[in-house]
């Protein structure tokens, strides 16, 4: 079971645009 | 070709589609102790991409949970500071009612791109950070 805080960084990343 | 860090001066959206400029921002966000306003932003497109994936309803509420209490519970937060009151109880009442919708932070989302655009994306590129990267 992921902590909130794993899940928020996690959710964080997901967002931000891949390395081109 | 022109250099990315040129194309982060174009717009807000330019700055936030490049990982390194990504990078950059958030250095500057966090020397004026605003880092949270990026981090929000990107967790609310995080969170309306969840939605929109084949999910666990579990993880969805979860999740909401989570941005609310980090980002906008605390009335002191730099996040909830920018937000409006309406706007803070709209998505308290989704989450009380469990009302999760992919929608649910655009608006606070909307506010707190607003405010960078007004105010941090400006002063970034006036910022020694940006102007000894470039």
């Amino acid at each position: 079971i992921d902590s909130e805080d794993d899940l928020l960084q996690e959710c964080i990343s997901s967002a931000m645009p891949k390395k081109k | 070709p022109t250099p990315p860090y040129l194309k982060w001066a174009e717009s807000l959206h330019s700055l936030l589609d490049d990982q390194d400029g990504i990078h950059l921002f958030r250095k500057f966000l966090k020397q004026e102790d605003c880092a949270d306003m990026l981090d929000f932003w990107f967790a609310c497109s995080g969170f309306r991409k969840l939605d929109a994936s084949e999910g666990n309803e579990e993880k969805k509420v979860k999740l909401a949970k989570a941005i609310y209490k980090k980002y906008i519970q605390d009335n002191n937060g730099i996040v909830s500071r920018q937000i409006k009151p309406a706007t803070k109880s709209f998505i308290r009442d989704c989450l009380m009612r469990l009302h999760i919708d992919p929608a649910m932070f655009d608006q606070a989302q909307t506010e707190i791109q607003s405010r960078m655009e007004e105010n941090t994306y400006p002063l970034f590129l006036k910022s020694d950070i940006y102007l000894e990267y470039t």
